[in-house]
């Protein structure tokens, strides 16, 4: 299964991931 | 019974046949793909490669919604006691699942592997970062994430799908701010247009992959109002990264609940997808919605708003808060 989110986010928003990284519920995807 | 002879010579003549076309198409499909990872390790890019529309409706025909429901009402058969043991200890040796995070860890506690597969967390094992403001809603891999271009979302790199396709008309702005501005159709932008209430704002996407092993709760990923719920019935191809980077489109084709409302910043939604093995989609504070229905008519959708006369905020979720669950079959 896939959850994929879609948002708006002033220009300034930033990810820090790396695509194919693992991830756990609760930590942080991104930041402004 | 010559012409019943006939006829099995017949077959099993035309068994070779078939066995080597497809042997040979195989090899042949193997070939390229290892060409293409010779390429890649001396540092030519590849474009992926992607499914034809045939090999898509033949994929598309496969009965996966039949066998997700079959797979749903067997793991909801009551094992034995003496059989809890064994067959979870396979699938957590199979999937690599970290039984020390559960809130439960005795196997035998788990009835059935339905009820093991929604098995909850022990609190402290999954602290909510309290520095930035959107968290990941769940355990898994990052498949794809950053700004959305020209109303196309990349399910994996280079392989991308329709935004409008996946989360259908933009009507739910009625419930949401009583406005419709409808989507200009030969400026595909304008519906990314439509999503972005903020000057100055952009559109950004993230897809996180659930493995078979993780956990397969979801969580609220940031401080947001859930005003609309958007049902696409649909089918169930797998969605491991393989076949997102073969499948064009594949989210669109796959039953998913989309999730939308606001955050501090617009425009928010989160979309869940369901897959072959993981059929069925809960969304705690939705007791209507119904997946996985033996009957849907393709392409349609039904739509539920959260937003009513006495309740002009719809559902308030804070980040890092319960939000739903995907379940076997």
């Amino acid at each position: 299964s896939t959850i994929v989110l879609l948002f708006e986010a002033p220009r300034d928003f930033t990810f820090n991931l790396k695509a194919g990284q693992k991830i756990r519920f609760g930590e942080p995807l991104g930041t402004m | 019974f010559n012409a019943a002879s006939l006829g099995l010579q017949a077959r099993i003549k035309i068994f070779p046949l078939l066995f080597a076309s497809g042997g040979g198409y195989v090899g042949y499909d193997q070939y390229c793909r290892y060409k293409d990872r010779e390429l890649t390790k001396i540092g030519i890019e590849v474009p992926p490669r992607i499914a034809n529309a045939t090999q898509v409706a033949l994929y598309k025909s496969i009965p996966t919604r039949l066998l997700s429901r079959a797979w749903g009402r067997l793991n909801q058969v009551e094992l034995p006691t003496w059989l809890r043991k064994p067959v979870y200890s396979l699938y957590i040796w199979t999937f690599g699942v970290n039984m020390q995070e559960a809130a439960v860890e005795d196997l035998i506690h788990y009835r059935n592997l339905g009820e093991f597969f929604r098995r909850k967390l022990k609190p402290a094992v999954r602290p909510v970062c309290d520095s930035h403001c959107v968290i990941s809603p769940a355990d898994g891999k990052i498949l794809h994430f950053g700004r959305v271009r020209n109303c196309e979302v990349e399910q994996v790199k280079g392989v991308t799908y329709s935004l409008e396709t996946f989360l259908g008309p933009h009507t739910w702005a009625e419930a949401i701010n009583n406005t419709v501005k409808p989507s200009n159709k030969d400026d595909p932008s304008s519906f990314q247009d439509l999503l972005v209430t903020k000057e100055g704002n952009e559109l950004f996407h993230c897809v996180v992959y659930l493995a078979p092993g993780d956990y397969h709760c979801f969580h609220s990923p940031t401080d947001w109002r859930v005003a609309h719920r958007r049902h696409f019935p649909g089918s169930l191809m797998s969605v491991n990264p393989g076949v997102a980077r073969w499948i064009k489109e594949l989210f669109c084709h796959n039953e998913r609940v989309v999730l939308s409302g606001e955050w501090a910043h617009g425009f928010f939604s989160l979309t869940a997808v369901g897959a072959t093995n993981v059929g069925s989609i809960r969304i705690y504070f939705d007791k209507e919605l119904r997946t996985n229905a033996p009957r849907y008519s393709k392409g349609s959708y039904n739509d539920f708003s959260y937003l009513s006369n006495n309740n002009q905020e719809g559902v308030s979720m804070r980040k890092g808060e319960h939000l739903g669950e995907f379940n076997l079959g």
